[in-house]
């Protein structure tokens, strides 16, 4: 099964 | 005020048509430093961060820092007016709901100004820090669209391993398989046409072609093309922007559940 990660994953929302 | 004077218009308009379909809406924000943006596309998957420095336009005046959201679509259309060999200058007031793009031919003898619409738009800015990457290829953009292109046409998601073989492409779909090594290559006539490959540590990261592939529409901004791979962190692609900047697209791998 693979999933799509989001970016706000790995990244601060400032 | 803010008058941006761009001789070589030709790379704005190379720059909307690079990330206008990944992206909807944008604030373009101006400094002392240049013109830049960054914008997440709707299903925060992927980011653009473009930036074109001052030094790098003929005349740049930014009295205060502003920020100018724009339907990149829009935009698009307006640029599409100039001509390839046009000079462009970007012009807003201070408060003012509108920019205008002029263009002028390089012999003076057409000077056509688009006045657009901006719009107010909320947007998310991420703090990206600065990384050491596992692994950083070099290879011409043209190879890198024409590989993207060629496997989404067998699969949806690309498998990017480096190695110290190379830098592997593959993908896997209803009607089978297929892999695409590219080997590091140095010894070619033009600096632009090698494959370099840096590598700390072997990565494999997956990706959805759909977005790599519109990464690719910024293939005429560079002959080359840059992508930074660390196990478990976003894609860096990069085109550098001839002395001026760069587009730079991130994006969040697939993961194995």
């Amino acid at each position: 099964n693979v999933e799509q990660n989001v970016l706000t994953l790995y990244y601060d929302n400032l | 005020m803010l008058e941006l004077r761009l001789v070589q218009g030709s790379l704005l308009k190379k720059v909307l048509e690079s990330i206008k379909e990944l992206v909807n809406d944008a604030n373009f924000d101006c400094s002392s430093t240049g013109f830049s943006l960054q914008a997440m596309d709707s299903s925060h998957v992927a980011l653009v961060a473009l930036l074109l420095r001052s030094e790098g336009f003929e005349h740049y005046r930014c009295d205060r820092n502003l920020s100018m959201g724009m339907n990149l679509n829009n935009m698009a259309k307006m640029l599409k007016c100039a001509g390839n060999d046009d000079i462009i200058t970007i012009k807003a007031d201070d408060g003012s709901d509108t920019v205008t793009f002029m263009f002028e031919s390089p012999t003076q003898d057409k000077i056509s100004d688009f006045e657009m619409k901006l719009m107010d738009i909320d947007s998310e800015h991420l703090g990206i820090p600065e990384a050491e990457y596992d692994a950083i290829v070099r290879m011409p953009s043209a190879e890198f669209a024409r590989i993207c292109k060629d496997l989404s046409s067998i699969g949806d998601t690309v498998v990017i391993s480096v190695t110290k073989e190379g830098v592997k492409f593959s993908t896997k779909g209803d009607i089978g398989a297929a892999n695409i090594v590219c080997r590091q290559n140095t010894t070619v006539d033009k600096p632009d046409d090698a494959t370099v490959i840096e590598m700390k540590e072997p990565v494999s990261l997956q990706f959805a072609l759909r977005y790599t592939n519109f990464f690719t529409k910024a293939t005429p901004l560079s002959s080359t093309v840059t992508i930074s791979l660390s196990n478990e962190l976003p894609v860096v692609v990069e085109y550098k922007i001839a002395e001026m900047g760069y587009v730079r697209f991130y994006l969040a791998p697939k993961i194995e559940e």
